[in-house]
């Protein structure tokens, strides 16, 4: 099992 | 101003680029594309790039075609299916004779499960997206392969 802890992202919206 | 909800009914399509952290170290990236089907429902696809360095040194890639579920205006749970590829390198020094030295190398594909827990807010055209708890294990390992070598050392 991976765990990945807070991903933060950003991006747009179209 | 609308909300992050209105947002999504109104915007079909979205691309956020991501970076995070694994425990125990490690971090990771992420690329996702996402289509709203409604407020409530987001189908996404993403492409993910894992390291860490410890316990073992090993890195993965994974493409993940993802159900994400908004419970309000921001909070959601996703849940996916993925098609991982990985490898496992790790060396043992072998505590009775220091001079050996055993390093193996593992390389895997495998089909695995992904599920995470978050909140992404909207403004505009702009989107922010906090994942707090990501989880990916994979299930069905297809042909893994293991290097063994042995070196002497000194």
């Amino acid at each position: 099992v991976e765990l990945r802890f807070v991903m933060l992202s950003v991006g747009g919206a179209f | 101003a609308q909300t992050s909800a209105q947002l999504r009914a109104q915007q079909k399509h979205s691309i956020t680029a991501g970076l995070g952290f694994v425990p125990l170290a490690g971090a990771g990236g992420i690329l996702t594309y996402g289509f709203s089907v409604n407020q409530e429902l987001e189908i996404q696809l993403a492409a993910q790039l894992l390291a860490s360095a410890f316990p073992a040194s090993w890195i993965s890639g994974s493409v993940n075609l993802k159900a994400r579920y908004y419970l309000g205006n921001a909070f959601y749970l996703s849940a996916g299916l993925g098609m991982e590829k990985g490898t496992i390198k790790d060396t043992f020094i072998l505590p009775n004779n220091k001079v050996d030295v055993i390093k193996s190398e593992t390389q895997y594909s495998a089909f695995g499960l992904d599920f995470g827990v978050g909140q992404q807010w909207r403004w505009g055209s702009f989107i922010l997206d906090l994942e707090y708890v990501g989880v990916h294990s994979p299930l069905v390992f297809l042909n893994p392969r293991s290097v063994g070598v042995d070196k002497q050392t000194g």
